[in-house]
């Protein structure tokens, strides 16, 4: 890079922290990903492909080491999911693919609307049921989010429903009262189910850049969080500040959203993953 | 207020009697790091530190003193300037409006999903109220579930009439919208559609169609202000492919430094003409260039 000059090393390393950089992984991971890879240099490897190779091992290890199932429906009943995240993440659209996976699987699932802001959220999460095969508990708009969660806890205990899933509203992490409604949120459902949630799921939009990591800890704050959804990974973005997540808070991602429609969603796969972003 | 970032950049200029390419590295090296963080696009970064690096070892710039005397600003001020002066230049002009004077005037929404297009379209719709205009918004999205029936809220919220007719194609809706306002007297059309990915061709397809079919007097691409670095792959094909006349970020009630501003503006050339302070419809405001040139530059 002619404004920094330097070695051969030097511009190897750079092409190395720029395929990095373009890829949303961001400073602080970029450097820690890196930091193997020099030390190899300094080891007398130069070898691109190899350096490469180092540098991916690296990442690998950073996703592998915080890889975990999703909690099951053979452990819990019912399996309670808190989805959470920001605006238009893709939270409802995640919620409709997850409840189908259960149903696919012969289990049933109950859906609460507890986005009782945002215009038309629940008439959204509705045809997402539809689709599905699960039930749906809703309330009018503006009403209290902690009361649907209620009911839809109470509904999935009485019925014996195997999973209940919570829809909730986007939110900014820096606005206050929403963090504490979600905090308040957390409280309702583990009045009902004691062990409850058994995941709490940041929705993370795929585009999404170095906030990400901020909007993490956050909500993680708000509500412990679990796991990690990755969105619209289908799109040219590469969603490199997921490696910020897990390196920094040791957080699981469980599934990534490739499309739109019902089907287009993967249960994460590190390497395939890995092998997109360099 | 100073980013940790720039306020490190200036740190090492600090008793620096004046500014040479050797000081400068090191500050540009601090530049280059907050300006990732705040997501600005890696080759506009490049672009920007050259020419900040030409202006910081331009002339040193003399301002009047509390005496009235004429003395030389010291080297970390003139870097600091340097860094706003070609920020703010960069992020382009302010005030460029919006053109609705077409009989009706016609804005057409896109995006990608989820960046805040039906909820920009509420919040245009309440500000061309305030101006006196009559919108007429077109419910063009028929893809995502209850996509009309989150626009019909936001229309009767407003007391905004809401154009959809059932299982009909985005292009001849948008037309027939058009003639529709044109007959009951709506003199500006807004057309929301469906979020979508740069890379698909058949939807792209589409927007261009909408465009060839009702020519509307703004295109606005409307892009979420936390987007990293995909912001200029997405919005340049979006351009190339629609011309857009200007873009709005949105979500900037959050913290991400919003580095999609001046990346988008730099790479396309096109204006911010809006920023999307919150959820709510009164929630939209004009650009101002130094507000966000701080924000991204921290
Ligand atoms: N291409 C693509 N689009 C997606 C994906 N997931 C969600 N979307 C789209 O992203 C947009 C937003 O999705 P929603 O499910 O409404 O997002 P949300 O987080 O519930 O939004 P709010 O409730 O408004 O905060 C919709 O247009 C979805 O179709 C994905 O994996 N790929
Ligand atoms: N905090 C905040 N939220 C916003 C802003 N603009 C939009 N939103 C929210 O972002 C989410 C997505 O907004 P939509 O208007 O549905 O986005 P869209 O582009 O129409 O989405 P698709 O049609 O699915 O592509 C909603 O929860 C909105 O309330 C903003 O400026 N600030
Ligand atoms: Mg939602
Ligand atoms: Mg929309």
């Amino acid at each position: 890079d002619q404004l920094f000059g330097g070695s051969i090393d030097d511009d190897m390393l750079e092409e190395l922290e720029e395929v990095l950089l373009v890829s949303d992984v961001g400073v602080t991971t970029t450097e820690r990903i890196l930091t193997p890879v020099r030390e190899a240099m300094r080891n007398g490897n130069v070898d691109p492909a190899s350096l490469r190779h180092v540098m991916k091992t690296t990442m690998s290890e950073m996703l592998m080491e915080v890889d975990a199932p999703m909690a099951s429906p053979d452990d819990h009943k019912p399996l309670v999911l808190l989805v959470v995240g920001v605006n238009g993440s893709g939270k409802t659209t995640s919620i409709g693919k997850i409840a189908a996976r259960y149903v696919r699987d012969g289990k049933s699932v109950i859906l609460g609307a507890a986005d009782t802001y945002r215009a038309a959220a629940a008439d959204q999460l509705a045809v997402w049921a539809e689709r599905a095969g699960a039930t749906l508990v809703r309330h009018k708009e503006g009403a209290d989010p902690g009361a649907v969660v209620y009911e839809a806890l109470e509904k999935g205990i009485h019925t014996g429903a195997d999973v209940v899933i919570i829809d909730t509203a986007g939110r900014l992490q820096t606005v206050r009262p929403l963090m504490e409604q979600l905090s308040k949120i957390n409280r309702v459902i583990r009045k009902l189910v004691p062990d409850g949630p058994h995941e709490t799921l940041l929705v993370v939009d795929g585009t999404m850049g170095q906030n990400a990591l901020s909007q993490a800890r956050s909500f993680h704050e708000a509500t412990p969080l679990t796991g990690v959804v990755v969105t619209k990974l289908d799109g040219t973005a590469k969603g490199g500040m997921v490696l910020a997540i897990s390196s920094d808070m040791a957080k699981p991602i469980k599934f990534i959203g490739i499309g739109e429609q019902i089907d287009d969603l993967r249960p994460f796969d590190p390497q395939a993953f890995l092998d997109a972003l360099v | 207020v100073l980013s940790r970032g720039f306020k490190n950049a200036t740190m090492k200029l600090r008793g620096q009697t004046r500014l040479t390419e050797e000081n400068l590295k090191p500050a540009l090296r601090e530049v280059r790091t907050s300006l990732i963080q705040a997501d600005v696009d890696i080759s506009v970064i490049k672009d920007f530190l050259a020419r900040v690096k030409e202006k910081s070892l331009g002339e040193i710039v003399r301002v009047k003193s509390p005496t009235g005397q004429m003395v030389k600003v010291t080297p970390e001020d003139h870097f600091i300037k340097a860094c706003y002066d070609e920020m703010a230049e960069m992020m382009g002009p302010e005030d460029v409006g919006l053109d609705v004077d077409g009989n009706p005037g016609i804005i057409m929404m896109v995006g990608l999903q989820g960046s805040g297009k039906t909820t920009t379209t509420g919040k245009l719709a309440k500000m061309l109220l305030e101006q006196g205009k009559k919108p007429l918004l077109v419910a063009a999205d028929i893809y995502r579930p209850a996509a009309v029936d989150q626009l019909m809220v936001l229309g009767r919220r407003l007391d905004v009439p809401v154009f959809s007719i059932k299982g009909m194609k985005p292009v001849d809706l948008s037309k027939m919208a058009v003639a529709q306002a044109r007959s009951v007297g709506r003199d500006v059309v807004i057309i929301d559609t469906a979020g979508r990915l740069a890379i698909d061709n058949a939807l792209m397809d589409e927007l261009v169609q909408i465009k060839g079919t009702v020519h509307p007097d703004e295109v606005l691409f409307v892009c979420d202000a936390m987007i990293g670095q995909d912001a200029v792959r997405t919005a340049k094909e979006f351009d190339r492919r629609l011309d857009f006349t200007g873009f709005v970020l949105t979500k900037l009630d959050g913290d991400a430094r919003g580095g999609a501003a001046l990346s988008i503006r730099q790479v396309t050339g096109k204006p911010v003409k809006f920023l999307g302070q919150g959820e709510e419809l009164d929630k939209l405001e004009e650009f101002r260039a130094e507000g966000l040139a701080q924000r991204i530059l921290g």
